[in-house]
This record gives structure tokens, C-alpha cells and sequence, in this order.
């Protein structure tokens, strides 16, 4: 059984990629087959695992619009147990390029299809807008993950983000669920940090994790050497939170 | 002498916002005329401004899709000396329904045409894409303000983003010039923010601001009150910083 996990947010800066990436590690630690699928233009999550996108030949991008066979993109990353499929800078066109093609919102979930079966989990890393990119992504997913920073404007979003993902659910992807919201970049020593959770607990009432990432300088580290968290410094509270979400993610897993 | 700056990143969450609004805001208090347009979809700098977006009849979008007279959509905000063009959540769509529509790059140019010399400064913030919105910025303006996260992330986009700037301003705006990248929210107890800045001043040579902007929990505190950070706490380093930053500006004018 496979499921497709889509990392979405408009906001930027708020801990998506940093989410997908440690997310992808941490499952592949305990030994799970995950897929994860850079769909921002950056490229972020691309670099943030090492690949130098300057290598890649074919991406996302090359699934989307070129109708190349989504195996020919998959990439091998120093991470036990994650590929991945890149992203590169052609992917910045595809958002106006998609809207007149065929089928424009169904691009990624009909290339899925064919190797969803061949791993336990795919991640999909989102860039920060709601466009055909991330539409395609959360018409594909069976579930999504939401990073909120602990900060005043990740408030001012949220419901544009829900009423997007409700329209996805009835149109074109029933089984969309979301399967939680993750609070990120906490500082503890801050009202804002306490006041900002307050509010997103009452908004998604039981669908908050329990663990909340803190603001920790490693995080912002690693992708600097190209690692996840855990390859780059597994004692410290980035990685030990992460850690600990990614449980949290394994054991609702055995609910659906 | 009226100049149009726009505030551009594709990164996310890199200080657009704070800095659209923290500009706009010293500049009228320094006495000069000047008129925010918040282009992104989020609308944070029309609620960083104190104004609800929920009772916005107009916005931007009815500019660049419905053909509205810009004049209908500029209202007051309590900030000495700025009037706003607000967003709201119609704006979402509008990156689609530009692709089909006339002229498409020059909607908002065409716009501000009329009401540009009201103005001494006309300060633009962008969303996190590269898309048909910030397009529309980069062919209105004069000139593009581009803050940087003193962060490992910060550097990947940079190439895009300049290489974006330098086809609007060969094929579409051939008065478009870099005033210069701002670097924020420093943290001068890391290494990673040494190391940054010191790539940046590399990347950008004499085009960065003097001015670094600090990380200060203060400014992340503002926008909940609906107040630029001069009228929230102008004492704190977020402010006196902000305002810096503004002399760097006015002082260039000079030269342009
Ligand atoms: N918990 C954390 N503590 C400290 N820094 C963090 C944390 N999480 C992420 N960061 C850093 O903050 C910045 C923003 O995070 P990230 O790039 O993951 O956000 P994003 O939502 O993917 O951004 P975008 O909207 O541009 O895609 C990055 O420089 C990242 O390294
Ligand atoms: N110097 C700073 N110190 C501390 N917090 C800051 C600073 N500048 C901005 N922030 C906070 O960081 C977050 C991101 O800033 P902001 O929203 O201005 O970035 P942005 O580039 O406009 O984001 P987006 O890409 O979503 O439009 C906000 O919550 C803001 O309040
Ligand atoms: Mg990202
Ligand atoms: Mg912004």
C-alpha cells in the first residue's frame, strides 16, 4: 500500500521543503521505499539532497510537458532508502505552459499511476503558490501535509489554502485527506510562537501533529552540505523532532 | 520625479513584505508621496497596513482582469504620507487568466501610467513565483528591490531571478534597473549568516544596500497589530534598521 504525501503551502519560507526533505530521510531510516518528487522550481529539495540540478537531464518538468516516461527521471540520492525525481529551471515555464495543455491538472497523477505500487511513500515538495504545479500535486496525493510557521501572516492563508484543497477533493481527487498540520520554526521564547498555535490548534482542532519543530540554526545548516537533518546532526532538536513526526506519520498510517 | 520600485524574490518567506511595508512606511515619513500595490494573492502587506481585507470592494485584480480605473481602488491607511491598492483572494486566479488575456504583461504598466507622477515613490509587493503578477511588476517599474534571507537557500534562486530581470528588460522595460539586494534577517550568532553575506556581496558587488537588516522578533510582531514597525516600536533595531535603509534609498535617488 502506497501513499502519496503533498507538502503544500502558498506561504513562503515556511518550512515545506525543509519538511519533505527530513520527512523523505526519516522514512527511508525506518527502512520504508520513498519517492520524493521536487516540484518547485528552485529546486530546492533537489540541492537540499545533494544532486546538483546543473546534472540533471531530465526533471519533472520533462513528465509534465514533454511526456517523457517518469522511470527515465528517477534519480539515485546518498539518503538509505529515497530517489528522487528533480526539478530544474525549466519548471518555472510550466505553470503558464500547462494551462493549455490536455489534461493540465491530471499531469502528475496519470504519470504516478504506473509506479505508485513500487514505494511505500511519495513526497511531493510544493513551491508556494496555487497554480497548476500545485494543483497537480494535490490531485495526485492522497494525503497533505500543511507546515505553518509559528508567525502572524501564516494565519492569513490558511483558509484560501483549505477552500483549494476542499475544490481539488470534489472535483477531481475524492480521496484527498488532510492529514495534519505541522508547526514549524518555534521559538519558544516568544508570545507570537504561543499566540500563533493557539489559533491554528483552534482551527484544526485534532488534525495538528503533537510534535512542533523549534527554530534550530542545524536545519538551515544542512542543506548546505546537502544532507537530511539526520545524516548531517542526528542529537540535535531538528533532527530529534523530525524524527519524532516522522513516527507520528507511520502511526496514523495505520488508520487509513 | 516620480519612481516605481518593485519588491521581488521567488524564494519565500525572505522579508518581501516586511520590507514593501517598512519602506513604503519611512518614505512617508520622510514626507514623500507614496503609493503601495500589494500584488500578492496572500494580501499580507494590505493586512500589514492595518487594512481588513474582507470589506476591500476593489483590488488589483479588477485592474489587471476587469478593466477597472486604478484611481476606484487606492485607499487611505493610518501610515503618514502611503495610500494602498489592495489584494484579495480573486488575485489567486489571475496568474491563469492572464495567460489569455491582451496584452498581458503590460496590464499593470498601462495602469499606473495615469497615476504614476501623483506619487514620489510607487513600492510593489510581489508574490514567491516568477509568474504573469510579478511579470507585471518588473515591466512597471524602474527600478527592483531584492531582498535576500541570510540563508543557504537565499542563493539557488538568484541566477532565475536575475536572468527573469534581464529579459523584461530587454524585451519589455528597458529602463528596469537593479537598486540593489537587501539582506535580512541576519543572525550575526551564526556562521551560516557570515558565510551567506559574504557570497551575496560576491553575487551582487556594489548593488548590496550597507543597511543588513537584523532578525528581531519585533518586526515578525507588526503585522499583528496592523502597523509598520516605526508605529509599533520605533526604538527597537527592526525599526532604526528599517528606517537606515530608507536614507540608502533616498540617497540613491539622487544618482538616478
Ligand atoms: N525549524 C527550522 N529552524 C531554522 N531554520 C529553518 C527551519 N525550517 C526551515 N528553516 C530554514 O528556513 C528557510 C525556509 O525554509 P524552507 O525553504 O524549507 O521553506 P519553504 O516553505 O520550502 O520555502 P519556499 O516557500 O520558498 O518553498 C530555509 O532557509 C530553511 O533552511
Ligand atoms: N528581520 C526580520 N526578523 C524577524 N522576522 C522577520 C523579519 N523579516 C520578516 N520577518 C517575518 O518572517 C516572515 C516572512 O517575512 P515576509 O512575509 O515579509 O516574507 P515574504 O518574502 O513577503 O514572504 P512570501 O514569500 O510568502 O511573500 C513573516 O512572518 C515576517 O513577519
Ligand atoms: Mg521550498
Ligand atoms: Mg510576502
Amino acid at each position: 500500500m502506497s501513499r502519496i504525501i503533498a507538502i503544500v503551502n502558498q506561504k513562503g519560507g515556511v518550512g515545506k521543503t525543509t519538511t519533505a526533505i527530513n520527512l523523505a530521510a526519516s522514512l527511508g531510516r525506518a527502512e520504508k521505499r520513498v519517492l520524493l518528487i521536487d516540484m518547485d522550481p528552485q529546486g530546492n529539495a533537489t540541492s537540499g539532497l545533494g544532486v546538483n540540478k546543473n546534472t540533471v537531464e531530465k526533471s519533472i518538468y520533462d513528465v509534465l510537458i514533454n511526456n517523457v516516461n517518469i522511470e527515465d527521471t528517477i534519480i539515485l540520492t546518498e539518503s538509505h532508502g529515497v530517489v528522487l525525481i528533480p526539478s530544474n529551471i525549466h519548471l518555472t515555464g510550466a505553470e503558464v505552459e500547462l494551462v493549455n495543455v490536455l489534461e493540465r491538472e491530471s499531469r502528475l497523477k496519470s504519470a504516478l499511476a504506473g509506479i505508485k505500487n513500487n514505494y511505500d511513500y511519495i513526497v511531493i515538495d510544493c513551491p508556494p503558490s496555487l497554480g497548476l504545479i500545485t494543483i497537480n500535486s494535490l490531485n495526485a496525493a492522497d494525503g497533505v501535509i500543511i507546515p505553518v510557521q509559528c508567525e502572524y501572516y501564516a494565519l492569513e492563508g490558511l483558509s484560501q489554502l483549505l477552500n483549494t484543497i476542499k475544490l481539488i477533493k470534489e472535483r477531481l481527487n475524492p480521496r484527498l485527506e488532510i492529514d495534519g498540520a505541522l508547526l514549524t520554526m518555534h521559538d519558544d521564547r516568544t508570545n507570537l510562537s504561543k499566540q500563533v498555535i493557539q489559533e491554528i490548534q483552534k482551527y484544526f482542532a485534532d488534525k495538528v501533529y503533537k510534535t512542533i519543530i523549534p527554530r534550530n540554526v542545524r536545519l538551515s545548516e544542512s542543506p548546505s552540505y546537502g544532507k537530511p537533518i539526520i545524516y548531517y546532526d542526528i542529537k540535535c532538536r531538528g533532527a530529534q523532532t523530525y524524527l519524532q513526526f516522522c513516527n507520528e506519520v507511520l502511526e496514523s498510517a495505520q488508520i487509513f
